[in-house]
Order: structure tokens, then C-alpha cells, then sequence
């Protein structure tokens, strides 16, 4: 996955059982994104991997006032590397 | 700094902590 400067990571141990998960994401280097993040903190939220999306969580966040809109995107695809690399290990862990 | 929560109109709850140190990226 490519740097974003956008650290996302589990908040909780995942069984692969549930669809909704808990991430936490922070700011690793914010020299990398284009606005002034809010806060410095590590904000943690839960994500349904069937409903959702990670650009309306980026959405909220911005909206939320985390992120500058400009960031959006970034954001967006920080989460869904991580997303994407928690669905391949489920496949991995229990195969259809 | 404690815990902070931010609750999105779309009904999402946002929960800010501190980021550890061990966590931060050395500048």
C-alpha cells in the first residue's frame, strides 16, 4: 500500500466473524497531506466491511472537521488499503 | 488529554485518544 502519511489500523482484534470491525486511524506525517489536521489524536470508528464505504467515512471525518476537504481523498485511501487488506485476510483465514 | 467524542449527523461516533508515543513517526 502506498505511504499516505495516514496510519489505519484495527482498533480490535478481528475473528473475521462480524461484519462491522473497529479501526483507528492517526497521522503519521503530516507534511503529506494538504490541510492542517484538527487534532493529532488517533481517532477510532467502527466500519460495516457490507455497508460502507471508506469515502463516507473520510466524508464525515472531513465534515466532522479532522480533515481538510482537500485531504478527503487521501483519507479515503488509507482506509481502504487497510479494508481491503483485513477482507484478504479473511478469505485467507475462511475460504467460502 | 482524555478521551474526546465527536458524533457525525450520519450517526457515526468518532473517539479521540492519544496517539502513543512508540506510534509517532520520528520527523
Amino acid at each position: 500500500a502506498e505511504d499516505t502519511g495516514v496510519r489505519v489500523e484495527l482498533a480490535e482484534e478481528d475473528h473475521g466473524r462480524k461484519s462491522t470491525i473497529a479501526l483507528r486511524l492517526w497521522v503519521e506525517d503530516p507534511k503529506k497531506l494538504k490541510g492542517k489536521p484538527k487534532d493529532n489524536g488517533a481517532i477510532e470508528f467502527t466500519f460495516d466491511l457490507e455497508k460502507e464505504s471508506p469515502d463516507d467515512v473520510a466524508q464525515e471525518m472531513v465534515e466532522s472537521g479532522f480533515f481538510h476537504e482537500l485531504d478527503m481523498k487521501i483519507v479515503a485511501k488509507s482506509i481502504r488499503d487497510r479494508v481491503a487488506l483485513i477482507q484478504w485476510r479473511r478469505e485467507r483465514m475462511c475460504p467460502e | 488529554s482524555a478521551n474526546t467524542q465527536v458524533v457525525h449527523s450520519a450517526g457515526r461516533r468518532f473517539i479521540v485518544s492519544p496517539v502513543p508515543e512508540s506510534r509517532l513517526r520520528e520527523p
